[in-house]
């Protein structure tokens, strides 16, 4: 997965 | 997801892990400040609120529930283990919550990309990472003879702030409109704050001598 949205991240 | 962020989830993963053995195993959690496990519980609280309302992977998932409930036991461990709890150092860790979590709700009010309950929230978070392992650094630099296991710990927290630099590096130039300058200037804040205890712990390695800070 890669999303671009801000809040994929922990 | 590139290699620097995997790497820096797995480093996170470690220390949590690195930090349950000592406290499971050894049934000690002396050199452990609960101050610092107890903003890191509040921090993955209010940062994985979008757990319920937004879906982003399995691994996404999986990662936070680690984390959450990680962060909880630890803290239960220390406060409430018929044995653990005797080995906290109580007089030692005294540095004030409070001090953190009211300047980095404040700014999170102030200082946030959407003004939604959610958003700020998250942002609170970032600030209150940012700063959460002071009680911790505050703590080893009072104790004498720091622990291989403690000093693991705060090792692997480090890495992990340092190599999320790097993934963030990464997608600015290959993701297009990636630029979150909240995210990374608490992200770099909290990685700067490791570096005299990198230093320390750098040396003592080389030199094969046991950890310890100067006070």
């Amino acid at each position: 997965f890669s999303s671009a949205s801000s809040h994929d991240e922990l | 997801m590139n290699i620097f962020r995997l790497a820096g989830d797995m480093t996170h993963l470690a220390s949590v892990l690195v930090l349950l053995l000592k406290i499971h195993t050894i049934k000690s959690c002396a050199g452990v400040s609960l101050k610092t496990q107890e903003l890191y519980a509040l921090v993955f609280a209010t940062r994985y609120l979008d757990i319920v309302t937004d879906f982003i992977s399995v691994y996404n998932t999986v990662m936070k529930l680690i984390f959450l409930g990680s962060s909880f036991s630890i803290v239960w461990y220390i406060r409430h283990h018929r044995v653990v709890r005797r080995s906290y150092d109580k007089d030692q860790d005294t540095f004030r919550h409070y001090l953190l979590m009211i300047p980095c709700m404040l700014l999170a009010l102030f200082v946030h990309e959407k003004f939604t309950f959610k958003e700020v929230m998250w942002t609170f978070s970032l600030y209150l990472e940012a700063v959460a392992i002071l009680p911790q650094l505050v703590l080893l630099q009072r104790t004498r003879n720091i622990d291989n296991l403690t000093g693991q710990y705060v090792f692997l927290l480090g890495a992990y702030r340092g190599l999320y630099i790097f993934n963030w590096i990464y997608r600015y130039f290959t993701e297009p409109h990636f630029v979150h300058w909240i995210t990374w200037i608490a992200g770099v804040v909290q990685t700067l704050l490791y570096a005299d205890f990198f230093y320390y712990y750098f040396e003592s390695w080389k030199n094969n001598v046991r950890l310890q800070l100067p006070a």
